[in-house]
């Protein structure tokens, strides 16, 4: 395993493309977020507006906190509130040619990380598991 | 970046010790579970037996999945339904003394990996971060 390899990696190569990526729409309910969520089996996702360009992310977690009232879960609040209230906008967005060492600092603390073209279009998603891959794959070599 | 440098890590270092992790007993409602993921922020936890024994591990995924029913989420089997009913038991259990190709080889399809001690009592959990954080420094240097 050398360093020169693992640089070489490019985000091409590794990107999970956007028809393969569970996502949300920015006015889409917090229940429907939820669903989604459960039935994927995902922790996270990214959410996109119309124009098909990365907003945020949501998680269960997120969606969970959001509706934990201080007695109960308050359940209605699923149906009224919208995925823009409450997503995580801070998130790091990457270019289609970002170097390896960019991407893999970035992923130390990122589960995944969103990949957008030069116009800001949704193009996938980078995943600790294809850099993890690689790094066993050369070291089993 | 040489493979003979990454092999020599061993899970006593990057080990995050037990008493640092938040986890469930096998007797716990989800109702309980559901609360701790959401205020930990935690996408998955272990679950432990009263003799601090791993028995499997619980996500919000596996909990929200566990109450839906075909029309809504039934969340009053939150209070009726135990930890030890859904949980994931089929997960890989490593030793302290397992090689870097093996845990790194298991972190490609598990975020984090449960690290027990000789007597089969829990010991901490070994986290994609921890990898993922010396492949980072290993390629700046
Ligand atoms: N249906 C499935 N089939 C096979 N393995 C599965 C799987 N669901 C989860 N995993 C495994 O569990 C890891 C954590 O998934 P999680 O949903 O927490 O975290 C995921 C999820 O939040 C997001 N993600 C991955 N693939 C996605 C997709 N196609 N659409 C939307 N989000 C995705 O990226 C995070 C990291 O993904 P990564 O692959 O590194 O790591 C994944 C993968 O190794
Ligand atoms: N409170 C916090 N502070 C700082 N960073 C945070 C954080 N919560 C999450 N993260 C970041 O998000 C990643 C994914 O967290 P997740 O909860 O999906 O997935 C976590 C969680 O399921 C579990 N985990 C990590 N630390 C834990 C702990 N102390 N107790 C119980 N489970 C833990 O291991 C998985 C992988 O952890 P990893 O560190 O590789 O990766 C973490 C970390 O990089």
């Amino acid at each position: 395993l050398h360093s020169g390899e693992f640089l070489e990696n490019n985000i091409g190569d590794l990107l999970i493309s956007s028809e393969h990526v569970a996502h949300v729409q920015i006015g889409n309910s917090l229940e429907h977020a939820l669903l989604l969520l459960t039935k994927s089996g995902y922790s996270a996702i990214p959410v996109l507006d119309p124009q098909y360009k990365l907003q945020g992310l949501v998680s269960t977690p997120i969606i969970m906190d959001a509706i934990l009232g201080i007695e109960r879960i308050e359940f209605e609040k699923l149906e009224k509130k919208r995925v823009e209230e409450v997503m995580n906008i801070n998130i790091p967005r990457l270019k289609v040619d970002s170097p390896a060492k960019q991407f893999i600092g970035l992923l130390v603390d990122h589960p995944f990380l969103c990949i957008e073209n030069k116009d800001g279009f949704f193009e996938g998603i980078l995943t600790r598991r294809s850099v993890l891959s690689q790094l066993s794959s050369q070291l089993n070599n």
